[in-house]
């Protein structure tokens, strides 16, 4: 980083006795939806002795990190991304030598760190460099990018920029000042038609907690929250490099009527704030309902409940009554979650062979629990295929884990399996509003069995282009592969169900002209589309390997991510970072190792929850000056391993 | 709005002209035997100077199935479709096609839309877009109406009165004021009209240029030709029939 001449004063008041940070860059990349951000960081051992200088990023739980590099005192070294197998070897040589250390991630809401340290001789400096790719998701209406942002220090050039670039035009772009009062109007936003460019830069001066503080009171989240504009209803359709990228996201269609079994653990550990916020969110969910929609609730502990036997209309009187009941609950006792579950089911099916359910509405469960089933059948697997056997094509099951004692995968492959999505609850202060967001994304169905298709021999590779539902304010997404054709444009077609009405869409998309106009972007991140398609890829597949029956299909599935993530350069679950320096004399490894936990989701469902991934690793294997540390302590979900266990890995 | 008659036993077209006033709504055909009524919203264009004659053209067409109690209704911007319960709205920006009971709604991209109604009635909008900054003209719809549609005996409205068609006997072809455009005398339900030949617009085709069509024009907005005054036809809703006599 070279510093202007005030920059420059700034640095030299700041240098202390210990670590100086220069600079600290984050810039976004955001094209059609998918982000690449880079987070650089210039850094100086300006103490009298060697000591450890860490790098730590929080990127998003559903992003993949694509390069890691390092520059130490001029020697660079330089992440590919590899097989988690050579990584794991490599690991092992790095920890036989007693050089092993690890990165690892906090369990935050949405976050995750990637976090190096590096034991670095006086007057050293380094240069770190992350870069990380997501797609972004669209929820109640608008894509939201956050980029967590702790510099640790006072830092005389710090900047942050986003850059936005949507060929169909932004219909809003807003920076909700969501760092705190300090920095309050300090991002700058310029906006055209297509572009928008965030710049966030505060001066020394700016970043100071006081007039006179020495530490920095950048520590919070930075926001840009867009949307974009939509000429029609039949999506839009992106053609680039090769790849295209189609996103559905019909408005002025009215909701679907719904049918909602709540069913809520009163079980003895949701005794407290748990169930005062369950309660709470279920008055304000159970207020939306109309008198077009249907309802009851369970709830259960050991033993099983119904508020009312028979689904009953979302009158004000019935839910007058609903709200009183929940009010009332007391929690105690053991979990029966297959019983709850296969009652809510029964109460569905009685509702629907009666003619009560009108076949064009929405038939949903949702599941609100925090713990493993204690009582009545404990098996997870028995349950999944319980379940499963009594579900109907057209009921879906949507689950709702709070806290961490609750087998979090679990919810996610049954809720998966029966045309749903799963949502971690965090404990804390705002736990009923993350129900009641939940809520809120999955309330508004507007459209049912949605098919996006493409003329024969026009695409390949296509990712999931049938979905079961799409809700207001989401976004479907579906990419493929182009294949060479005479033809100078591709066209998709789109089936729906609404309300009493079948709809048929059609879209088309010109082979040329994206790349043209990417071409005149200075910002843009041209490959987009190839990126995209391959972490959509990536995602359903990981999703589609967690409910994959047999061990067979499972090989088959991982060998087909482990490929895609090689190519495409993606640390998944599977793959690790192997950064070496230039000769590749001195190595690290960045590696994400089996978390038991592991959830995935289907990246083009437009409702996913996020995805659990697991603490990054990284080891080095031979320069002495460079000394990874000890990782901070795990938390909660990551204990340390024992040191004895058998372990199956790589299926 | 100018009209054009088809008369397939007569084999002629008849035109006219009927210049209300922006905002009024004409009704187009009326058919309560069948449960269909469509009509026609008035938009004016800009107008320039106080003095000049402000045009008017069709804004929005609404197409109302009352057994189904389902509009669909079409303006230069989009293309509602309600039940009273939902409104569905869609832009002209793709093609698609929509099924809600027993009415079907076919858009094609920026160009038209056709409303069929229990596979009976059909009604096709052309939408015609002009330059944004033009000093007087305005988007606005044309309306076509095949002549095979099949009302009931009870169907009326400035074009729903022509399902069935009348009798019409042109005779005294001579040469008009207009050196270019020949007249006539025209009998037609019982009246006897001075017409003058001319020529109007199809454009469903050739959107920009159209094609023309040789009809017989009758002066003062229809005046004899449709059945009563055309101010008999404004009503005062999308939906709303015409009165009975």
């Amino acid at each position: 980083a070279i510093l202007t001449s005030e920059e420059q004063e700034d640095f030299e008041a700041i240098r202390g006795d210990d670590i100086t940070v220069k600079s600290y860059k984050v810039e976004s990349r955001i094209t059609s939806r998918f982000c690449h951000t880079t987070v650089k960081s210039s850094v100086v051992n300006s103490g009298p002795n060697a000591q450890s200088i860490g790098f730590n990023v929080q990127i998003p739980k559903r992003a993949f990190i694509t390069n890691f590099t390092m520059n130490v005192n001029g020697i660079m070294f330089v992440g590919s991304v590899k097989e988690k197998t050579v990584a794991r070897n490599l690991y092992a040589q790095a920890r036989a030598r007693g050089k092993a250390a690890g990165l690892v991630r906090a369990n935050s809401q949405d976050m995750e760190t990637f976090k190096t340290e590096v034991h670095v001789p006086p007057g050293s400096k380094i240069e770190f460099e992350l870069h990380y790719q997501e797609m972004m998701q669209r929820k109640l209406g608008f894509y939201e990018h956050s980029l967590y942002l702790q510099p640790g220090r006072l830092v005389p050039q710090f900047q942050v920029d986003v850059y936005i670039y949507e060929p169909n035009g932004i219909a809003s772009v807003e920076t909700p000042n969501t760092l705190g009062e300090h920095f309050s109007g300090m991002a700058k936003l310029t906006s055209s038609k297509d572009k928008a460019h965030v710049v966030f830069k505060p001066s020394l001066q700016q970043q100071r907690k006081c007039e006179n503080c020495t530490t920095s009171a950048i520590d919070g989240i930075f926001t840009v929250r867009y949307d974009v504009l939509r000429d029609s209803n039949a999506g839009e359709l992106h053609v680039s490099d090769g790849h295209f990228v189609h996103f559905f996201a019909p408005a002025n269609l009215s909701p679907l009527p719904k049918n909602i079994v709540f069913v809520i653990d009163v079980s003895g550990s949701m005794w407290g704030v748990k169930m005062k916020q369950t309660v709470e969110a279920m008055q304000t969910i159970l207020d939306d309902l109309t008198l077009d929609d249907y309802f009851s609730i369970v709830d259960f502990n050991h033993n099983v409940r119904c508020w009312s036997e028979e689904l009953v209309p979302g009158s004000t009187i019935q839910v007058a009554e609903a709200k009183k009941y929940i009010q009332n609950i007391k929690p105690n006792g053991g979990t029966n979650i297959n019983e709850a579950l296969m009652r809510a089911v029964q109460m569905l099916v009685k509702a629907s062979n009666q003619g009560m359910i009108d076949p064009r509405s929405v038939s949903m469960i949702m599941l609100v629990s925090d713990g493993d089933p204690t009582v009545g059948e404990i098996k997870l697997s028995a349950i999944q295929k319980n379940v499963k056997k009594v579900m109907r094509e057209e009921f879906s099951l949507f689950s709702l884990g709070i806290g961490f004692d609750v087998d979090y995968d679990f919810l996610e492959r049954i809720a998966m399996e029966n045309r749903g999505v799963a949502q971690r609850i965090y404990t804390s202060h705002d736990a009923s509003d993350q129900i009641r967001r939940f809520y809120s994304q999955v309330s508004s169905p507007l459209l049912r069995k949605i098919t996006v298709q493409f003329p024969e021999d026009s695409v390949s590779d296509v990712t999931q282009n049938h979905f079961d539902k799409y809700f207001s304010g989401s976004e479907l997404v579906v990419a493929g592969k182009v294949l060479p054709s005479e033809s100078t444009t591709l066209n998709s077609f789109t089936t729906a169900f609404a309300d009493r009405l079948d709809l048929s869409l059609q879209t088309e998309a010109d082979y040329l002209e994206l790349d043209a106009a990417l071409a005149q972007q200075q910002h843009a991140f041209t490959g987009f589309a190839r990126q995209m398609w391959a972490y959509i890829t990536v995602n359903q597949l990981l999703a589609e390997r967690s409910l994959a029956p047999t061990a067979g299909k499972k090989r088959k599935i991982t060998q087909r991510i482990l490929t895609l993530a090689v190519e495409h350069q993606f640390v998944t679950p599977l793959t690790a970072l192997l950064v070496e320096s230039e000769e590749a004399k001195e190595r690290l490894l960045a590696d994400s190792p089996r978390d038991p936990k592991q959830g995935c989701c289907a990246g083009g469902s437009g409702m996913v929850g996020p995805r659990q991934r697991t603490p990054v690793q990284m080891v080095h294997s031979i320069p002495l000056w460079v000394q990874m540390t000890t990782p901070a302590p795990p938390s909660h979900a990551e204990r340390p391993l024992p040191d004895h266990i058998t372990i199956v890995e790589n299926d | 709005p100018h009209f054009i008659i088809h008369l397939p036993k007569n084999n002629m077209d008849v035109c006219f002209n009927i210049d209300s006033e922006p905002g009024h709504i004409l009704n187009l055909v009326s058919d309560p035997g069948a449960g269909v009524v469509v009509n026609g919203q008035l938009v004016g264009s800009k107008r320039v100077e106080e003095k000049e004659k402000v045009n008017t053209y069709f804004g929005t067409i609404s197409v109302f199935y009352q057994p189904d109690g389902i509009r669909v209704s079409v303006t230069t911007d989009r293309i509602d479709l309600t039940d009273g319960r939902n409104n569905h709205s869609f832009t002209w920006g793709a093609t698609a096609d929509i099924t809600q009971d027993r009415v079907k709604v076919s858009i094609v991209k920026d160009s038209k839309v056709m409303v069929t109604v229990d596979d009976k009635i059909t009604v096709m909008v052309l939408l015609h877009r002009v330059w944004k900054k033009h000093p007087t003209h305005v988007d606005f719809l044309g309306l076509y109406i095949p002549n095979n549609n099949q009302y009931s005996s009870q169907a009326h409205g400035l074009i729903g009165q022509f399902g069935q068609e009348p009798e019409v006997r042109v005779f005294n072809l001579h040469q008009g004021a207009d050196p270019l455009k020949k007249e006539a005398t025209m009998e037609v339900k019982g009246n006897k009209l001075v017409v003058t030949r001319g020529w109007q617009k199809d454009y469903r085709r050739d959107k920009k240029r159209g094609s023309d069509v040789f009809c017989w024009f009758i002066h003062n907005s229809g005046k004899g030709f449709i059945d009563g005054h055309y101010a008999n036809y404004i009503v005062p809703r999308l939906d709303s029939f015409l009165p009975l006599p």
